[in-house]
C-alpha cells in the first residue's frame, strides 16, 4: 500500500491518444497470440477511457477487429459476412507492464450500403458531443442505418435518432456480454428490438403477471405412459 | 419419448404471428396450443383468435399481461374460440364482441404439465403443442442458435414470457426444445426459438399446460 493518498483520476470517454491506443495495441496483440503473421486481425476503430489509481492504469476499451478474409473454408472461423468483430477489452497497466483482463468479442454483421441517407449526417454530431472517437462513431452509425433500413425504422426528431443510436450502441454491446455467456450455440446480435432499451422491451413485450400472479388451478395431467 | 419430434412437419401449428407492441404473448400461447389440440382431435388446423382473449378475457389484462391457466377458463366459459379470420388480431384491447354463433373449436378443460423435462417431451410427442412460460433473457438479442444461458442469469423463478413448445430433437448433440415465439418471423430462426432441452433452462418446465378437447 502506497505511504502517500492515492491520486484516482477516472476519465470519461474520450477519442483515442497514444497511450489508449498503446493499451489496444497491446489488446490485440493477446487478441493475435498464436495466429500466423497473414491470419491475424487488425484494429478497426478504437475508443477508451482509462482509470488510474496509485501507479496503476485501468484501461477500458471498445474497438472494432477486421479478420483477413479466410480462403480456406474448412479453419474459417468466421462466415465471410462476418469477418467484423466487436470487442470489449480491459487491460491494466502497472509499472509499465500490460496484463488483459477482460476480452470480449463478437461478429458484428456489417453488411451496409452507404446510399448516404440523412440519418448518418445528423447522428454523428451527437456521437462527437458524447466524447466518442470519431472512427468508432462512423462505424456504429454505419451498423444503425443499416439497421434501420433493415427493419424500416424512421425517427421523429433528430435528438430521437441520437438517442436510439446511443441505445443501439450500448444494446450491441449486451448482446455481445449475452453471447459471451451462453453456454449453447445460440447467436445474439442486433434484432428488430436492438433500438429499444431494457425496460422499454420489457415494459412493451413481456408479460410480467406471469411471476407475480397465481392464476386458476389446474389439475395435473396424466402422464403419457399411464394406461 | 420418441429421440425428436416436431408438430410443424405435421400440420399441428400455424403459422408464426406477431403481437406487434403488446404484452399478449400469453393468448397466443394458449391458441397455439389449442390450435394444437384441435387438429389432433378433429384433424383440422384453424387459426384462432387471440384477440378475443385480449377483449373477452376479464380476468386477464390484455396487453398488459395475463396467465394461460385464465385463458383456459375464459375459453371454457365463453364457449369456445372464434377464428382468426373472423376475430382479427388489433393488438390493444377493445370492447369484447365475441359470438357464440361464430366460436369453430371449444375446450372442456385443462391441465398442468409435468415439470420433468423428458415426460414433457413424451407428453409432446403423444398429445400435442405445449403452452409453456419462460424467463427470456437474451431473447431481445437473439438470431438463432440453441440458446443455454447460464442458470443465474436466466433464473426459472423470473418468467415473463409465454411461448408454444412444438417440437424437440438434437442438432450436434446438443438437446433443444422448438419454441414458437409470437413476434412475427423476423425474429430468431423464422420466429421460432431454439432453447437447450433437459435443465430446466430459462424456467421452460415450470409452468407447461394444455388445454383439453374431448
Amino acid at each position: 500500500a502506497p505511504a502517500q493518498p492515492r491520486a484516482v483520476v477516472a476519465r470519461a470517454w474520450r477519442p483515442l491518444d497514444p497511450e489508449l491506443l498503446g493499451a489496444a495495441r497491446f489488446a490485440l496483440k493477446m487478441y493475435n497470440q498464436g495466429r500466423a503473421a497473414g491470419a491475424q486481425a487488425v484494429l478497426g476503430a478504437v475508443q477508451g477511457r482509462v482509470r488510474r489509481e496509485g501507479q496503476g492504469s485501468l484501461y477500458t476499451l471498445e474497438a472494432t477487429l477486421e479478420e483477413p478474409q479466410c480462403h480456406e473454408p474448412t479453419v474459417c472461423q468466421l462466415p465471410v459476412s462476418r469477418k467484423t468483430l466487436l470487442c470489449s477489452f480491459q487491460v491494466l497497466d502497472e509499472l509499465g507492464k500490460h496484463m488483459l483482463l477482460r476480452r470480449d468479442c463478437g461478429p458484428v454483421e456489417t453488411r451496409v450500403t452507404d446510399d448516404g441517407n440523412e440519418t448518418l449526417k445528423y447522428v454523428l454530431p451527437g456521437l462527437g458531443r458524447n466524447s466518442l472517437s470519431q472512427d468508432f462513431s462512423v462505424k456504429m452509425a454505419s451498423i444503425f442505418q443499416k439497421f434501420m433500413h433493415t427493419y424500416n425504422r424512421t425517427y421523429e426528431s433528430k435528438e430521437e435518432a441520437e438517442w436510439r443510436l446511443s441505445v443501439f450502441a450500448s444494446n450491441l454491446m449486451r448482446a455481445q456480454k449475452i453471447q459471451a455467456l451462453d453456454r449453447g450455440t445460440a447467436q445474439y446480435g442486433i434484432t428488430k428490438f436492438s433500438d429499444l432499451t431494457e425496460e422499454e422491451f420489457r415494459t412493451i413485450y413481456l408479460n410480467p403477471l406471469l411471476q407475480s400472479e397465481p392464476g386458476q388451478k389446474m389439475h395435473m395431467a396424466k402422464s403419457v405412459e399411464d394406461p | 419419448a420418441p429421440p425428436e419430434w416436431d408438430w410443424r412437419s405435421k400440420g399441428a401449428v400455424t403459422k408464426v404471428k406477431d403481437q406487434g407492441m403488446c404484452g399478449s404473448c400469453w393468448a397466443f400461447s394458449v391458441t397455439g396450443n389449442v390450435e394444437g389440440q384441435w387438429f389432433l382431435k378433429r384433424g383440422t388446423l384453424l387459426s384462432l383468435s387471440e384477440q378475443e382473449l385480449l377483449d373477452c378475457d376479464k380476468v386477464d389484462k390484455a396487453c398488459l399481461g395475463g396467465l394461460p391457466s385464465n385463458a383456459y377458463s375464459a375459453i371454457k366459459n365463453l364457449g369456445g374460440l372464434e377464428t382468426e379470420d373472423d376475430y382479427s388480431y388489433q393488438g390493444h384491447m377493445q370492447a369484447c364482441s365475441f359470438s357464440a354463433q361464430k366460436a369453430r373449436v371449444y375446450i372442456n378443460d385443462s391441465v398442468e404439465l409435468s415439470r420433468n423435462e423428458q415426460r414433457l417431451a413424451a407428453w409432446l410427442a403423444k398429445r400435442g403443442p405445449i403452452s409453456v412460460a419462460i424467463n427470456a433473457f437474451g431473447m431481445q438479442f437473439y438470431r438463432r442458435g440453441i440458446a443455454h444461458p447460464l442458470r443465474p442469469l436466466c433464473s426459472p423463478w423470473l418468467i415473463d414470457h409465454a411461448v408454444l413448445l412444438v417440437g424437440y430433437g438434437n442438432r450436434s448433440a446438443t438437446p433443444f426444445w422448438a419454441i414458437k415465439n409470437s413476434w412475427g418471423t423476423d425474429w430468431g430462426e423464422e420466429g421460432y426459438y431454439y432453447l437447450y432441452r433437459g435443465s430446466g433452462v430459462c424456467g421452460v418446465n415450470t409452468m407447461a399446460s394444455s388445454a383439453v378437447v374431448n
